[in-house]
């Protein structure tokens, strides 16, 4: 199928089931094409999938074919080359509703959208992009998260990571973390500490020496 | 240089390994 066929399927309204199968296609034609494909679909592709995963958020019943999780799935996927990032990060509301979709009761979906918006967060171009994560950025979603669910932990803490690392001034960083700590991820913090993961240990590592370095400093 | 893909990817692989957070 061509990107057009794409855009008119969008939209065209389709719900459900058939919503579901059309973005699974694209997120398969979005990975497998070459760029010119992602640019012919183009920011008004963008902004359908945008408008549709919206929707979605703002009624939660109509979630039950998880059509709002294959939905950031194609963004990962259009943000994947560097004219879709660009597009992505120009968009108004993409930032916005990336962090919309860290819901603690839909896990799967969060992490895959906790792990772009720790990828957009260590982004240097464009300047304030790190600002407009955390402005946005709901922590105790993140908290509860990486207190309840432990298989997702990591990618919670990765997120954490990244918008402390990415604040250039020393003040900022200890700001941040000090932040997330009294809100209350001193003890999932401890507890994580038992999970055997090789990646949670890996992110509770730079979390340990960004703290420690940043001690030092001071 | 425009048509740079894997830009996620790489990015991602970043993060999960602590690559990302090495000082400069």
């Amino acid at each position: 199928k061509s990107a057009q066929v794409y855009i008119q399927e969008l939209k065209s309204e389709i719900k459900d089931g058939q919503l579901l199968s059309c973005l699974e296609s694209l997120r398969v034609s979005l990975n497998n094409n070459p760029v010119s494909w992602v640019q012919n679909f183009g920011n008004e592709g963008l902004a359908l999938l945008l408008n549709i995963l919206r929707k979605l958020q703002d009624d939660k019943d109509e979630n039950l074919f998880d059509c709002d999780h294959e939905i950031i799935r194609c963004l990962k996927a259009f943000m994947n080359n560097k004219y879709g990032l660009k597009s992505m990060l120009e968009s108004e509301e993409g930032i916005t509703l990336l962090v919309r979709a860290i819901n603690p009761q839909k896990p799967s979906m969060m992490t895959d959208a906790v792990k772009l918006l720790s990828a957009v967060s260590i982004l240097e171009q464009p300047e304030g992009l790190h600002e407009r994560v955390l402005e946005v950025i709901t922590e105790e979603h993140i908290l509860t998260c990486t207190f309840y669910y432990s298989y997702i932990c990591a990618s919670c803490l990765t997120l954490i990571n990244a918008l402390i690392s990415r604040a250039e001034e020393l003040d900022f960083r200890i700001h941040i973390r000090s932040e997330l700590l009294r809100l209350g991820l001193r003890e999932p913090l401890k507890a994580v500490r038992t999970i055997e993961n090789e990646e949670l240990k890996v992110q509770l590592r730079v979390f340990d020496e960004q703290a420690e370095d940043d001690s030092e400093d001071l | 240089e425009d048509d740079e893909t894997g830009i996620m990817d790489g990015l991602l692989e970043a993060l999960q390994s602590g690559a990302a957070f090495r000082r400069k």
